[in-house]
């Protein structure tokens, strides 16, 4: 562990607080998209396989039924919560995300460290990690103007890959034999999707103005 | 473990 994963793992659990937040208090999951919800619910239950049959750590352990349990129950309540389910988007939220877990899996089939089931899953898991905030970004451009907490959500989780990759450059250089190109590559894909929103984000803070991604 | 560096991540 270093310092730059834990400020991942850290800003990644502030992403899902964020979001639980905005959905607890104000008990509306308006500007959420759930697709995007749902992708990270497969990409921790794809990835999390060895939950039951591989401990690292304490940390390890409880950080993955974390992110497990608070996905699932973020789709649980976006889809049955009497009052939450009301303020779902459910016109504006209309990326067809089936085509990108079937995409990921096909290029888990191709690209991937060993051809085992765990592996693949693995792989499957990283590549619609990259992916799955698409829905949540079409979602933002469409509705207009984004309220705090969501922006805040879509802040921490883009951050959390970042410092993920700041991880691997520093393991690349400490550690003799780490070579994590899937992860890695998929990471730097997947943060650039964020680049326009931190743009957007950014100058909403710089002129204390109402994040607003044009459309 | 056999999975080398990986899968130590989350």
């Amino acid at each position: 562990m270093n310092i730059f994963r834990l400020a991942g793992d850290m800003t990644h659990l502030m992403s899902i607080l964020v979001l639980l937040l905005k959905i607890y208090a104000t008990k509306s999951c308006s500007g959420i998209s759930l697709k995007t919800q749902e992708l990270y619910a497969v990409v921790f239950l794809a990835r999390y396989l060895d939950l039951l049959t591989d401990f690292f750590s304490l940390y390890n352990t409880v950080m993955k039924v974390v992110f497990i349990v608070s996905s699932l129950a973020i789709v649980w309540c976006m889809r049955y919560h009497r009052a939450v389910r009301r303020t779902y988007d459910r016109e504006l939220d209309t990326f067809r995300h089936y085509f990108l877990i079937l995409g990921s899996f096909v290029l888990a089939l191709i690209f991937h460290e060993k051809f085992t089931v765990r592996e693949i899953f693995w792989a499957f898991s990283i590549y619609l990690e990259a992916v799955a905030i698409l829905p949540q970004l079409v979602l933002l451009q469409r509705s207009g103007n984004v309220d705090n907490l969501t922006g805040q959500y879509v802040f921490f989780l883009g951050a959390y890959r970042g410092f993920y990759i700041l991880n691997w450059i520093y393991r690349y250089f400490t550690e003799a034999h780490f070579g994590r190109w899937i992860a890695s590559i998929s990471g730097l894909v997947q943060t650039a999707l964020y680049a326009d929103f931190f743009y957007y984000y950014f100058l909403s803070w710089k002129n204390n103005a109402k994040l607003k991604l044009p459309a | 473990h056999d999975y080398g560096d990986y899968h130590d991540e989350l």
